[in-house]
């Protein structure tokens, strides 16, 4: 496959799909977050709410840098802060018919982008791990 | 640049120099770990000693996972655990002198690498955002 053309392709058949992607809900407090965190051993994860609909993205730096105090990190504070006040709300996101090359200029800046349909439906995420599998098939051949 | 001549080269140029490292010195405790990962904003750091000698990783995640108790996060624990005790001791590294294709094999499962030379001295990191670019440019042209 030429340069030109892998790099056209849709994302569809990278994409990890969305019961294989560990989440938090909208409404869900930043100590339940930090469990999913540490237990799934991830550093970010999609906000969700019931309908599957994104509404952000959690971090583990995120939650942290919310309860640090002037002289001690306060974490009796998590399980009433709510995962919606320290999510970020802006977050990028991919149609699963964008192509490779518009998923690799998003990629340099983020460890994975979320993919969504029309209707801002959660489908999965793209992560830069797979997207490098596939960069280094297309350079090695 | 042919995709075989550019996999050759050699990853020196791509290196993030030791200077620009966020990092933390063994003997030092995880709070004070977990206060730099919080504040520099980086999910692991590599862990040194006074001569800049490699001698781990450190994640928000392996900290995070040491004080996990049965029923709640035990946050008063984190001045007496040294980052010794929890941090990844057979990290993955590479040399100056090795080439970009060794690295895109390493960094499609590690975020980043460290760089040591022949004595293990700590000399800087390559991350998957600048392979990225690289790789973008080569496929672009
Ligand atoms: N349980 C595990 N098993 C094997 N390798 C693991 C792993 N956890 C982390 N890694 C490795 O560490 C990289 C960074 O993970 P991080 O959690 O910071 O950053 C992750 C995380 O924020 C998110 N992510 C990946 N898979 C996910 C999933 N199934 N559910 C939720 N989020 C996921 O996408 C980011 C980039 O993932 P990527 O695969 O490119 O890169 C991953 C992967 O190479
Ligand atoms: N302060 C910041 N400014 C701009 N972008 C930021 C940022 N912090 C994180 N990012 C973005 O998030 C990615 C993942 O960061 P993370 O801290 O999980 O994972 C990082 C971190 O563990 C380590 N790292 C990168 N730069 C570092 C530094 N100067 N000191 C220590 N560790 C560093 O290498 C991993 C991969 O870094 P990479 O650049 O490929 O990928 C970074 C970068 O694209």
């Amino acid at each position: 496959v030429s340069s030109r053309d892998f790099l056209k392709l849709p994302i569809k058949d990278f994409i990890i799909p969305s019961e294989k992607v560990a989440h938090v809900q909208i409404g869900n407090n930043t100590e339940h977050a930090l469990l999913v965190l540490t237990k799934t051993g991830y550093s970010s994860i999609p906000v969700l709410d019931m309908k599957f609909r994104m509404h952000g993205m959690v971090s583990v730096q995120q939650i942290t840098d919310e309860i640090l105090g002037l002289d001690r990190i306060e974490y009796e504070r998590l399980d009433s802060i709510k995962v919606d006040d320290v999510m970020t709300r802006d977050f990028v996101k991919i149609h699963e018919n964008d192509t490779f090359q518009r998923a690799l200029d998003l990629l340099i800046n983020h460890p994975y982008i979320c993919v969504v349909d029309y209707d801002d439906m959660f489908l999965g995420i793209l992560t830069r791990r797979v997207v490098m599998k596939q960069l280094k098939k297309q350079l090695y051949l």
